[in-house]
Protein backbone atom coordinates (compact mmCIF):
# COMPACT_ATOMS: atom_id res chain seq x y z
CA UNK A 1 0.00 0.00 0.00
CA UNK A 2 1.63 3.36 -0.98
CA UNK A 3 2.30 6.01 1.49
CA UNK A 4 0.22 8.98 1.42
CA UNK A 5 1.92 12.45 1.17
CA UNK A 6 3.81 12.84 4.49
CA UNK A 7 5.00 16.40 4.07
CA UNK A 8 8.20 15.65 5.07
CA UNK A 9 10.03 17.66 2.26
CA UNK A 10 10.56 20.98 2.17
CA UNK B 1 16.55 12.35 4.66
CA UNK B 2 18.75 10.66 2.11
CA UNK B 3 21.85 12.21 0.59
CA UNK B 4 20.43 13.92 -2.37
CA UNK B 5 17.69 15.81 -0.61
CA UNK B 6 20.19 17.01 1.53
CA UNK B 7 22.33 18.27 -1.14
CA UNK B 8 19.15 19.41 -3.06
CA UNK B 9 18.32 21.44 0.12
CA UNK B 10 21.43 22.31 0.75
CA UNK B 11 21.55 23.77 -3.05
CA UNK B 12 18.68 25.94 -2.42
CA UNK B 13 20.39 27.35 0.47
CA UNK B 14 23.23 28.07 -1.83
CA UNK B 15 21.08 29.74 -4.18
CA UNK B 16 19.09 32.19 -1.60
CA UNK B 17 23.35 33.09 -0.56
CA UNK B 18 24.18 34.02 -3.80
CA UNK B 19 21.63 35.69 -4.58
CA UNK B 20 22.25 37.83 -1.01
CA UNK B 21 25.42 37.71 -1.62
CA UNK B 22 25.38 39.72 -5.82
CA UNK B 23 22.32 41.57 -4.22
CA UNK B 24 24.35 43.07 -1.35
CA UNK B 25 27.63 43.30 -3.49
CA UNK B 26 26.39 45.32 -6.42
CA UNK B 27 24.07 47.33 -4.05
CA UNK B 28 21.36 46.94 -6.61
CA UNK B 29 19.37 44.21 -8.44
CA UNK B 30 19.72 45.75 -11.60
CA UNK B 31 23.52 46.02 -12.58
CA UNK B 32 23.81 45.86 -16.06
CA UNK B 33 22.79 42.53 -17.53
CA UNK B 34 22.57 40.83 -14.11
CA UNK B 35 18.73 41.53 -13.62
CA UNK B 36 17.05 39.58 -11.09
CA UNK B 37 13.15 39.40 -11.76
CA UNK B 38 11.32 40.82 -8.72
CA UNK B 39 7.99 38.90 -10.17
CA UNK B 40 10.14 35.61 -9.83
CA UNK B 41 11.27 36.97 -5.77
CA UNK B 42 7.28 38.22 -4.83
CA UNK B 43 6.22 34.78 -6.15
CA UNK B 44 8.91 32.22 -4.62
CA UNK B 45 7.87 34.48 -1.38
CA UNK B 46 4.15 33.38 -1.35
CA UNK B 47 5.35 29.79 -2.54
CA UNK B 48 6.44 29.71 0.96
CA UNK B 49 3.83 31.50 3.24
CA UNK B 50 1.23 29.43 1.51
CA UNK B 51 3.40 25.99 1.63
CA UNK B 52 4.18 26.11 5.28
CA UNK B 53 0.94 27.39 7.05
CA UNK B 54 1.79 23.94 8.82
CA UNK B 55 5.01 25.40 10.81
CA UNK B 56 3.82 25.19 13.80
CA UNK B 57 1.02 22.50 13.72
CA UNK B 58 3.20 19.20 11.65
CA UNK B 59 6.42 19.27 13.56
CA UNK B 60 9.10 16.63 11.65
CA UNK B 61 12.15 17.27 12.77
CA UNK B 62 14.15 20.42 14.03
CA UNK B 63 16.05 20.98 10.34
CA UNK B 64 12.41 20.62 8.87
CA UNK B 65 11.33 23.31 10.97
CA UNK B 66 14.36 25.70 10.62
CA UNK B 67 14.84 25.15 7.16
CA UNK B 68 10.85 26.40 6.76
CA UNK B 69 11.43 29.45 8.59
CA UNK B 70 14.49 30.16 6.77
CA UNK B 71 12.84 29.84 3.22
CA UNK B 72 10.39 31.90 4.61
CA UNK B 73 12.57 35.15 5.90
CA UNK B 74 15.00 35.04 3.20
CA UNK B 75 12.24 35.17 0.64
CA UNK B 76 10.56 38.35 2.78
CA UNK B 77 13.56 40.18 3.38
CA UNK B 78 14.56 39.35 -0.34
CA UNK B 79 11.32 40.83 -1.46
CA UNK B 80 11.93 43.80 1.05
CA UNK B 81 15.05 44.49 -0.34
CA UNK B 82 13.89 44.83 -4.34
CA UNK B 83 11.00 46.56 -2.87
CA UNK B 84 12.45 49.30 -0.74
CA UNK B 85 15.76 49.24 -0.49
CA UNK B 86 17.37 48.91 -3.79
CA UNK B 87 13.64 49.96 -5.98
CA UNK B 88 15.45 52.51 -7.82
CA UNK B 89 17.20 50.12 -9.63
CA UNK B 90 14.60 47.41 -10.16
CA UNK B 91 13.69 48.36 -13.41
CA UNK B 92 10.48 47.19 -14.18
CA UNK B 93 10.43 47.61 -17.57
CA UNK B 94 12.47 44.53 -17.98
CA UNK B 95 10.43 42.04 -15.97
CA UNK B 96 7.47 41.91 -18.30
CA UNK B 97 6.24 38.46 -17.79
CA UNK B 98 2.51 38.32 -17.08
CA UNK B 99 2.87 36.77 -13.39
CA UNK B 100 -0.77 37.31 -12.79
CA UNK B 101 -1.60 34.26 -15.66
CA UNK B 102 0.20 31.44 -13.53
CA UNK B 103 -1.14 32.91 -10.36
CA UNK B 104 -4.40 32.38 -11.63
CA UNK B 105 -3.73 28.99 -13.30
CA UNK B 106 -2.15 27.56 -10.37
CA UNK B 107 -4.97 28.68 -7.99
CA UNK B 108 -7.68 27.24 -10.45
CA UNK B 109 -5.62 24.11 -10.81
CA UNK B 110 -4.70 23.62 -6.57
CA UNK B 111 -8.98 23.95 -6.17
CA UNK B 112 -9.43 21.61 -8.30
CA UNK B 113 -6.62 18.92 -8.71
CA UNK B 114 -5.63 18.16 -4.97
CA UNK B 115 -5.43 15.59 -2.07
CA UNK B 116 -8.11 16.86 -0.12
CA UNK B 117 -10.74 20.21 -0.45
CA UNK B 118 -9.54 21.85 2.81
CA UNK B 119 -8.28 25.28 3.24
CA UNK B 120 -4.64 24.09 3.95
CA UNK B 121 -4.30 21.53 1.89
CA UNK B 122 -5.42 23.66 -1.18
CA UNK B 123 -2.84 26.35 -0.27
CA UNK B 124 -0.45 23.48 -0.29
CA UNK B 125 -1.20 22.43 -3.12
CA UNK B 126 -0.90 26.19 -4.84
CA UNK B 127 2.26 26.95 -3.72
CA UNK B 128 3.38 23.38 -5.27
CA UNK B 129 2.28 24.66 -8.40
CA UNK B 130 3.37 28.04 -8.14
CA UNK B 131 6.75 26.71 -7.88
CA UNK B 132 6.74 24.90 -10.63
CA UNK B 133 6.12 27.75 -13.00
CA UNK B 134 7.68 30.87 -10.27
CA UNK B 135 11.50 30.96 -12.25
CA UNK B 136 9.48 31.67 -15.44
CA UNK B 137 9.60 35.66 -14.88
CA UNK B 138 12.99 35.15 -14.66
CA UNK B 139 14.34 32.81 -17.50
CA UNK B 140 11.47 35.29 -19.96
CA UNK B 141 14.04 38.42 -18.14
CA UNK B 142 16.80 36.58 -19.26
CA UNK B 143 15.72 35.94 -22.71
CA UNK B 144 14.82 39.40 -23.48
CA UNK B 145 17.72 40.84 -22.21
CA UNK B 146 19.54 38.37 -23.55
CA UNK B 147 22.87 37.68 -21.71
CA UNK B 148 22.87 37.50 -18.07
CA UNK B 149 26.04 37.96 -15.40
CA UNK B 150 28.13 35.26 -14.18
CA UNK B 151 26.80 35.40 -10.66
CA UNK B 152 23.17 35.37 -11.87
CA UNK B 153 23.83 32.23 -13.86
CA UNK B 154 25.26 30.48 -10.53
CA UNK B 155 22.25 31.79 -8.85
CA UNK B 156 20.00 29.71 -11.60
CA UNK B 157 22.20 26.66 -11.78
CA UNK B 158 21.81 26.18 -8.08
CA UNK B 159 18.53 26.31 -8.06
CA UNK B 160 18.00 23.52 -11.24
CA UNK B 161 20.57 21.33 -9.57
CA UNK B 162 17.93 21.34 -6.48
CA UNK B 163 15.24 20.76 -8.47
CA UNK B 164 16.97 17.80 -10.12
CA UNK B 165 18.33 16.29 -7.16
CA UNK B 166 14.72 16.38 -5.95
CA UNK B 167 13.76 13.93 -8.54
CA UNK B 168 16.45 11.45 -7.60
CA UNK B 169 15.29 11.81 -4.69
CA UNK B 170 11.23 10.86 -5.06
CA UNK B 171 13.14 8.05 -7.64
CA UNK B 172 15.29 6.60 -4.27
CA UNK B 173 12.30 7.32 -1.73
CA UNK B 174 9.76 5.27 -3.63
CA UNK B 175 11.96 2.24 -4.04
CA UNK B 176 13.22 2.87 -0.69
CA UNK B 177 10.39 3.61 1.26
CA UNK B 178 7.58 3.34 -0.94
CA UNK B 179 6.88 6.92 -1.00
CA UNK B 180 4.52 8.34 -3.29
CA UNK B 181 2.92 12.22 -3.90
CA UNK B 182 2.08 12.57 -7.69
CA UNK B 183 1.44 16.41 -7.12
CA UNK B 184 4.36 16.80 -6.14
CA UNK B 185 6.06 14.68 -8.75
CA UNK B 186 4.75 16.04 -11.65
CA UNK B 187 5.00 19.96 -10.51
CA UNK B 188 8.50 19.04 -9.80
CA UNK B 189 9.21 17.39 -13.27
CA UNK B 190 7.98 20.46 -14.99
CA UNK B 191 9.48 22.66 -12.54
CA UNK B 192 12.61 20.82 -13.49
CA UNK B 193 12.16 20.44 -17.57
CA UNK B 194 12.00 24.56 -17.08
CA UNK B 195 15.84 24.53 -16.46
CA UNK B 196 17.25 22.60 -19.85
CA UNK B 197 17.95 25.24 -21.97
CA UNK B 198 19.45 26.97 -19.40
CA UNK B 199 21.51 24.14 -18.25
CA UNK B 200 22.29 23.49 -21.82
CA UNK B 201 24.09 26.80 -22.26
CA UNK B 202 25.60 26.82 -18.41
CA UNK B 203 27.31 24.24 -19.47
CA UNK B 204 28.39 25.08 -23.24
CA UNK B 205 29.46 28.17 -22.74
CA UNK B 206 29.46 29.82 -18.74
CA UNK B 207 31.06 26.58 -17.40
CA UNK B 208 33.92 27.50 -20.60
CA UNK B 209 34.53 31.15 -19.26
CA UNK B 210 32.29 32.53 -22.01
CA UNK B 211 29.65 34.56 -21.22
CA UNK B 212 25.96 33.74 -20.81
CA UNK B 213 24.48 34.78 -24.23
CA UNK B 214 21.67 33.51 -25.76
CA UNK B 215 22.21 32.29 -29.68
Amino acid sequence: EPVKHKKDEL
Amino acid sequence: MNLFRLVADLMHLVSIFILLLKMQKTRSVAGRCSRISFKTQALYATVFLTRYTDLFANFQSLYNTTMKVFFIASSLYIVFLMKFKFKATNDPRLDTFKAQYVVGGAAALALIVNYAFTVQEVLWTFSIYLEAVAILPQLFMLTKTGEAEVITTHYLFALGTYRGLYLVNWIYRYWTEYYVDWIVWIAGAVQTGLYCDFFYIYFTKVLKGAKFELP
